[in-house]
C-alpha cells in the first residue's frame, strides 16, 4: 500500500 | 493525525472562512481571483470522489464536504450574486484555465501511483492544487490597493501549505512506509510560490502598512 497513507489527508 | 497536520488544516478552513465572510459582511470580492476560487472547487471535487467509497474517520469526511461546500459557496457568490458580482475584477483576473489544467492533466496521466480513473483525478488535483493559487498572486500583483482581508487570506494560506510541509516531515520521520514523492514535490512548488508574496507580507506587515506588492 505505498499510497494509502497521503489519501487520509485533506 | 499531528499536531503539525491539525494547525494545517485548521488554517485551511480559517483562511476560507475569512473570504466567505469578507465576502458576506462587505458584499464585496474585490481583489479575489474567481479562477482561483474554481480551481480549489474543482481540486476538490476530483480529490473527495472517495467520500463515495472509502471511509477514513468523522473528522475527514466533515472536512472534505465542509471544503467542497464552502468552495461552492464562494463561486456561487461570485458568479451570481447581484451585488458580489458586480465587484468581481473581470477585466484584471485574466490568468487561462488551461495554461494550468492541461499541464496538470498530462502530468497526472503519466505521473501517478496507480494508473484507475480515481487514482488519476486525486493525482490530478494534487498537480492543480499546487499551482492553484497563481491567478490569484497574479491579481494581487495587479491590483494596486490590496486590502487586509485579501492579504490575510492569501497569509492564512500559506499557513497551511507550512504546517502541511511539517507535517509531511513528521510523517516521513516517524511512519515506516511514508514515501509520498508526488505529495513532497507538488507540496514544496506549492508552499515556494508563497515566499514571494510572504517576503512582501512580512515587510508591510513590519512597516505597519497596507500590502502593495511591486509590479
Amino acid at each position: 500500500q505505498a499510497n494509502a497513507t497521503a489519501h487520509d489527508e485533506l | 493525525m499531528n499536531l503539525f497536520r491539525l494547525c494545517g488544516d485548521m488554517f485551511h478552513l480559517l483562511s476560507i472562512m475569512v473570504l466567505l465572510l469578507k465576502i458576506r459582511a462587505t458584499r464585496s470580492c474585490r481583489g479575489i481571483s474567481l479562477k482561483t476560487q474554481e480551481l480549489y472547487a474543482l481540486v476538490f471535487v476530483c480529490r473527495y470522489l472517495d467520500l463515495f467509497y472509502s471511509f477514513i474517520s468523522v473528522y475527514n469526511s466533515f472536512m472534505k464536504v465542509t471544503f467542497l461546500a464552502t468552495a461552492f459557496s464562494i463561486v456561487r457568490y461570485m458568479r451570481y450574486d447581484k451585488v458580489v458580482k458586480q465587484t468581481y475584477d473581470r477585466e484584471q483576473d485574466t490568468f487561462r484555465y488551461v495554461f494550468l489544467i492541461a499541464p496538470c492533466l498530462l502530468l497526472a496521466l503519466v505521473l501517478n501511483h496507480r494508473f484507475t480513473l480515481t487514482e488519476v483525478l486525486w493525482t490530478f488535483s494534487i498537480y492543480l492544487e499546487a499551482v492553484a493559487i497563481l491567478p490569484q498572486l497574479v491579481l494581487m500583483q495587479r491590483t494596486q490597493n490590496i486590502d487586509n482581508l485579501t492579504a490575510n487570506y492569501v497569509a492564512l494560506l500559506g499557513a497551511y501549505r507550512g504546517f502541511y510541509i511539517l507535517n509531511w516531515i513528521y510523517r516521513f520521520a516517524t511512519e515506516r512506509h511514508y514515501r509520498q514523492w508526488i505529495v513532497w514535490i507538488s507540496g514544496v512548488i506549492q508552499t515556494a510560490l508563497y515566499a514571494d508574496f510572504f517576503f512582501y507580507y512580512a515587510l508591510c506587515w513590519k512597516a505597519n502598512k497596507r500590502l502593495q506588492l511591486p509590479a
